[in-house]
């Protein structure tokens, strides 16, 4: 059968690094190795997280708003308190 | 405001600190001075007192370290993170870090010291992110001036500590404006290329058609040369420039960045000198033209002839009956004229000369 997927663009695996080290540093994001539905649903879930917290549209995508506020200097402590 | 888990916070109001080793980009008297009014913004609101110590362990270990300096938590070299400190507690507890690889200064032209010393000594006493991007504990470092602490902040310290006993006079900045308030009001509207701008204190949000949520952000974190306060706010898509005036003075903006040769004055437009303040301004694409208005009155302004029209002032109840009041802010739109006034907004036909519909003011935010 024919497929459409193709494989992420180097800037699409950039973006994807900075956002899952950002998200593993500030959201409590999980390291290690996962299943890939579940780290693709924790990713998701994480990006909302922040997006609800800066009060950016709440999409779970890596949006480029998203990602400008990723990349903003700021302090070192984690958003959520846990 | 956010504070850590279980309320960490210090048992004894008399917590002590040491500044265990300095960054080479400022003198050592800069530094202390910087790290000693970030405790002072604390200790203004709270019963907290802070005792220097210069040897031995303090409950807040102050220090600047690269990379990994020793807690296992790196920092990682110019830009990203700045700084960071640890909850009350013993040990490493209250310890406040900052990143060696980052500039440090006294003023905006890289990091100010004082600013993230007082965030971060905000964690070393108690105190979590909070989510107003004007708070000071907000995450994302901005520049300010003025008062460092918002009314979020307080609230905050002072549900941990108490407040000071002997207060001292300080003007906290106002909280974030909440957007679906029903009495809230605008200072300024303006369109910049599809999106809507509505500025509100120190904030603006920004619409995007695409975007169902308008998005908060500090003025000054955009346009740090732009006053906190904007009166009013026009684009001319014509010359794909927006004017903002504040005072007695405009800046242009091109896209989201500034225009040289801004800030002018507001009397260059034509206005006598008589008038200090634009209550609002909007564009009338179908002629040409620039309403200015003012208290009572309005001013019509040629774009192409850049001249301000004869037979102006003329009243605003008289040439738009139905908008009996001051404006605070105005837009256009395929041929409604939105004026906002207090926590109104009155849809009126430029056309038939009426006002067609009274809305809340917030409802272009989708309230």
């Amino acid at each position: 059968a024919q497929s459409s997927a193709k494989p992420l663009s180097s800037e699409d695996i950039d973006k994807q690094l900075l956002a899952e080290k950002y998200l593993r540093r500030f959201y409590g994001l999980p390291s290690g190795l996962q299943g890939s539905r579940t780290s693709s649903n924790f990713l998701q879930a994480k990006i909302k997280e922040m997006q609800k917290f800066f009060k950016l549209e709440v999409t779970g995508n890596l949006d480029d708003n998203t990602l400008a506020v990723m990349k903003e200097p700021r302090c070192g402590v984690p958003d959520i308190g846990e | 405001y956010n504070h850590f888990p279980r309320h960490l916070k210090w048992e004894n109001n008399n917590v002590t600190f040491r500044i265990v080793n300095y960054t080479p980009d400022l003198k050592k008297a800069d530094v202390d001075k910087a790290i000693r009014r970030a405790l002072n913004v604390w200790a203004d609101v709270t019963p907290l007192t802070f005792k220097k110590l210069y040897e031995g362990n303090a409950d807040i270990m102050i220090s600047f370290g690269s990379k990994e300096h020793g807690d296992y938590n790196p920092f990682d070299g110019p830009g990203g993170l700045l700084a960071h400190a640890y909850p009350p507690g013993q040990g490493i507890g209250g310890d406040t870090h900052f990143d060696e690889d980052e500039q440090w200064t006294k003023d905006s032209s890289a990091y100010n010291l004082f600013i993230v010393a007082a965030h971060e000594l905000g964690h070393a006493l108690g105190m979590s992110h909070s989510t107003d991007p004007g708070a000071l504990m907000y995450p994302i470092y901005t520049y300010t001036t003025g008062y460092p602490l918002a009314e979020d902040d307080i609230e905050g310290i002072q549900a941990l500590y108490g407040p000071n006993p002997n207060p001292k006079k300080v003007k906290p900045r106002p909280d974030a404006p909440k957007k679906c308030d029903p009495e809230l009001t605008f200072d300024a509207v303006t369109e910049l290329r599809g999106e809507t701008i509505i500025f509100k204190d120190r904030y603006y949000w920004r619409i995007h058609p695409q975007m169902v949520e308008p998005e908060l952000t500090l003025i000054k974190s955009t346009w740090p040369s732009i006053p906190n306060k904007v009166d009013a706010a026009y684009e001319n898509p014509e010359k794909d420039l927006v004017i903002i005036f504040s005072g007695i003075r405009m800046w242009a903006l091109n896209g989201y960045n500034l225009v040289d040769g801004y800030p002018k004055y507001i009397h260059k437009l034509g206005l006598p000198k008589s008038v200090r303040k634009i209550d609002a301004a909007v564009h009338i694409k179908d002629t040409g033209k620039t309403l200015l208005f003012t208290d009572e009155d309005y001013w019509s302004y040629d774009e192409t002839t850049e001249t301000m029209d004869s037979g102006y002032p003329r009243s605003i109840e008289d040439d738009f009956p139905g908008i009996e009041d001051e404006v605070d802010a105005a837009a256009y739109h395929y041929g409604y004229l939105y004026f906002f006034h207090e926590h109104l907004q009155y849809e009126y036909s430029y056309n038939s000369k009426k006002v067609f519909r009274i809305q809340r003011a917030n409802s272009i935010l989708n309230c």
